[in-house]
């Protein structure tokens, strides 16, 4: 699994 | 999207819409800590400076425009068109506290060490403990109007929902992101005593008051 930060998000 | 981060964003403007309409209809921001509406303005203001620069979609777009004026008008109504119902003296969150060590924490751990970068992780560090100043009024308070209550359970069920959300997308998209977690955890645990007056109390017609 890989740690992002999501960018799609509110 | 998935049907949790939808339901969260709903139970999000849900809070948003109760908090407007019951300063709106009452004329009166009694029980509601202006000091956490500040901070909730600025989670807003740091974390959606990239609405003119990236589009993500429609919906992304329009709920941001939606959280940076609401929250703007709410501090307005507080502090300007109604300031003679702000009740100041239950409202002593010393809001520095909160400030400096998000700021300090958003410096030291984030993804990246970027202007953006850190706002935004600073916006997730505020907003984990925006609800302080509110959660201490209506302590101090010992009591809290059921609209009060309301607000709150559907703000705190928001981020709730969020972390279900981090849940599906770890287990869907194999994404995850410990800082959101993280802070969505501390933020989540700060209403667990609310949750609980509010489902053994208020939902039984009671008023929610606090032991004192």
């Amino acid at each position: 699994a890989e740690e992002q930060r999501f960018k799609d998000e509110l | 999207m998935n049907i949790f981060r939808l339901a969260g964003d709903l139970a999000h403007v849900f809070a948003i819409i109760i908090l407007l309409l019951k300063i709106w209809k009452t004329r009166s921001c009694a029980g509601i800590s202006g000091k956490s509406q500040i901070l909730f303005a600025l989670v807003y203001l740091t974390r959606y400076l990239d609405l003119f620069t990236t589009y993500v979609s429609l919906y992304n777009s329009v709920m941001k425009v939606l959280f940076l004026a609401s929250s703007g008008a709410t501090v307005y109504l507080m502090y300007v068109k109604f300031r003679a119902t702000y009740d100041r003296n239950h409202d002593s969150f010393r809001i520095e506290f909160l400030l400096v060590p998000c700021l300090l924490l958003s410096l030291l751990i984030n993804h990246e060490f970027t202007v953006m970068e850190v706002l935004w992780t600073f916006s997730i560090y505020l907003e984990s403990v925006a609800i302080l100043p509110q959660l201490f009024m209506v302590s101090k308070t010992g009591e809290a109007e059921s609209i009060t209550s309301h607000y709150l359970f559907a703000l705190g069920s928001y981020r709730a929902l969020y972390l279900l959300n981090w849940v599906y997308r770890y287990i869907v998209e194999s994404h995850y992101d410990l800082i959101a977690i993280f802070a969505g955890i501390v933020q989540t645990i700060l209403y667990c005593d609310f949750f609980y007056l509010y489902i053994t109390k208020v939902l039984k017609g009671k008023k929610l008051q606090l032991p004192a």
